[in-house]
């Protein structure tokens, strides 16, 4: 089955030869740029080097990626895998034979959607039978930087990068990947659906044939309407549609008025964005199940497509691409969340142990009456009992452990000062970043408001979105949040933004808006966890009954903005850098959260 | 620990991708300084 794509693979050689068509670039960076002109984004001042440059920088672009991992040479022998992972979608390789020269020659169509993720990262793992597997090595590949090549080979080798130690690599690996032309994709596509209902195979649709082919996008429209429809495409009045006659009327009618309304392989609705996405969706659709895709695929992560087969047998149902957000964030054992920077989906390191008993305290009746009878205190007394044990000396021994615990989720490179420098945990915990590390979205312009910690973010229009999205306790409420004091009827119906830090986050919060400080309410209150688990359940009330501090920012862009640090189970200590009256810039230091009560 | 930040009504337009995710009931993960959302005064300012 042709995709229309400009690969063809080698033969014995590890690295595949393609087919050099001279003009393959020029082509598609024409046809790219036609295309943007078509949707009505492009600035209408012909293709100039600078304007195609533009074009591939930005992510107003829509096609098919075709990327084939080929091989890798690792340092050691062994059973190995591969992953190609691009936003939502992970795509794994076959099991290589025991060696240190795994051959995989997989490939891959991956859609490329306009503003959608374009950095593709390959991740290689050493496999086990029964625990899981081991992530060795990865690496990341711009997928606009393909379209933007000048060579006309599509083949590369790349070092795999050690994913616990910055910059040393482990392997390679020989990826390659091509662009396909839209161009290309609209015909195939063409050719494509005709041949769905070409039942004849003559290469030509009948009228009846044209009719079968209406319904089978999802289209209900009478009789007639498809006479009618037919006839616009039959150019040539021989009573038939050709391939191009097709292909003509579908370019001309989905911009009009939408012919395929929904996919007839998957179903779903199309029409969302615009008619290359939609033809892109189809083409890959049509793909599955006919041989051409080599990945196995339908997972979320990379990390679920590398579990062990004993994992799988018991985990495999709770993922799909619609079981993200709050069914897993709650009852899933691992908590998915989107990483903004990459535009992919991580899964969070929490222990096992720590999630079940999470479960059994938040979301249980019987969990919560443990709660009502002393456990508050407890979590009070824990809490306390640790912030002295981080503030010793002693403590800074678990620095170098916590360190290699969340090896890929704490960049030393960032921080201020060296290990060493930090006396107790708790000084680690609170540690300042580089200057530079965090640079501030248009820090000259006040209008444009920024995230105010390393966190995981939810924001929502109206109280009502986030009590239908994520807060479930049934007595949340924003008067209960603020308090009486500082509670007024503009914030009741206000926009809600929650910054959720994890332990290996930066522990330090930053002013989202630039104003000044007007006052700080603090609230005493429990220290429960502000774990999704907990958030989640229509049981515990975590941020109208943990301890707090509320402090109200009077901005000219934003009017009055609340701030409200809470702390949680162990980290329960909330210190502020400035005091009331202070003028203060957004992304400045506001304060930090420590180990304590 | 957590940071909860409440604005008043009609004051910021949040940014769509975060929006998006949080309907989704999915966080998204953000570092310091990355842009959270607009002034309305200001945009409805720019409109007219």
């Amino acid at each position: 089955m042709g995709h229309g794509s400009s690969k063809s693979n080698g033969s014995d050689s590890s690295v595949p030869t393609f087919d050099s068509k001279p003009s393959r670039v020029s082509r598609l960076r024409h046809s790219l740029h036609l295309h943007r002109h078509r949707s009505g984004s492009g600035n209408g001042r012909g293709s100039s080097s600078f304007s195609q440059q533009k074009l591939l920088a930005s992510d107003d672009f829509a096609g098919i990626a075709l990327i084939t991992l080929i091989g890798a040479e690792m340092k050691f022998k062994d059973k190995w895998f591969a992953c190609v992972t691009l936003g939502e979608r992970t795509f794994r390789t076959a099991t290589s034979d025991h060696t240190d020269k795994p051959l995989w020659k997989s490939e891959k169509k991956l859609l490329l959607e306009r503003k959608g993720p374009h950095i593709a990262r390959i991740s290689v793992f050493e496999t086990n039978i029964l625990s899981k597997n081991n992530l060795v090595g990865y690496c990341e590949i711009d997928l606009f930087q393909v379209l933007d090549r000048d060579s006309d080979s599509d083949s590369e080798v790349l070092d795999l990068l050690d994913p616990s130690l910055p910059n040393t690599v482990v392997g390679k690996i020989s990826v390659s990947c091509t662009i396909e032309d839209p161009v290309d994709t609209e015909k195939s596509f063409a050719r494509r659906i005709l041949s769905i209902v070409d039942y004849n195979q003559d290469g030509m649709l009948s009228l009846s044939e044209f009719s079968d082919l209406i319904d089978a996008f999802g289209n209900q429209v009478a009789a007639s309407k498809k006479e009618e429809l037919f006839k616009a495409a039959d150019q040539n009045g021989d009573g038939n549609v050709s391939m191009d006659e097709l292909a003509i009327l579908l370019a001309i009618q989905q911009e009009k008025e939408p012919l395929v309304n929904s996919c007839p392989v998957c179903g779903e609705i199309l029409g969302k964005y615009d008619r290359l996405n939609d033809m892109v969706h189809l083409t890959l659709c049509f793909d599955e199940g006919t041989g051409n895709q080599v990945m196995t695929g339908g997972f979320l992560t990379e990390k679920q497509a590398s579990y062990g087969w004993i994992f799988k047998m018991s985990e495999w149902t709770h993922f799909s691409s619609y079981d993200v957000g709050l069914n897993a964030g709650s009852s899933a054992s691992h908590i998915l969340v989107f990483d903004r920077k990459t535009k992919r989906l991580v899964e969070e390191l929490i222990d096992g142990k720590i999630v079940l008993s999470m479960r059994a305290i938040y979301q249980s009746k019987i969990g919560l009456s443990i709660i009502d009878t002393g456990a508050k205190d407890l979590l009070q007394s824990i809490s306390e009992k640790q912030g002295r044990r981080m503030n010793s000396v002693e403590s800074a021994e678990e620095i170098p452990k916590f360190i290699e615990f969340f090896k890929d989720q704490i960049n030393m490179a960032d921080v201020k000062y060296t290990i060493d420098q930090f006396k107790t945990f708790n000084e680690f915990f609170v540690r300042e970043l580089k200057p530079d590390a965090r640079p501030i979205a248009y820090k000259e312009r006040d209008d444009i408001a920024v995230c105010a910690a390393d966190s995981r973010l939810m924001a929502f229009k109206s109280i009502e979105d986030s009590l239908r999205f994520w807060i479930k306790g049934r007595k949340f409420s924003i008067q209960g949040l603020l308090g009486n004091d500082v509670c007024s009827t503009t914030f009741v119906n206000g926009t809600l933004v929650i910054f959720r830090l994890a332990p290996q986050d930066y522990h330090r919060f930053h002013f989202p808006v630039s104003g000044t400080i007007e006052r700080f309410v603090a609230i005493p209150g429990c220290l429960y966890t502000v774990n999704p688990i907990a958030v989640n359940s229509k049981y515990c009330n975590v941020f109208t009954e943990n301890k707090r501090v509320v402090s109200v920012i009077s901005t000219e862009e934003f009017g009055k903005v609340v701030f409200i640090a809470i702390g949680a189970t162990m980290v329960g200590s909330i210190t502020f850098l400035k005091k009331e009256g202070d003028l203060v810039q957004k992304g400045e230091e506001f304060g930090y959260f420590s180990f304590g009560g | 620990s957590t940071v909860v930040c409440v604005f008043e009504k009609d004051a910021i337009d949040i940014d769509e991708d975060l929006l998006l995710n949080s309907a989704r009931s999915l966080e998204t993960l953000v570092s310091v300084g990355m842009q959270l959302g607009v002034s309305r005064k200001k945009r409805a300012v720019n409109d007219l």
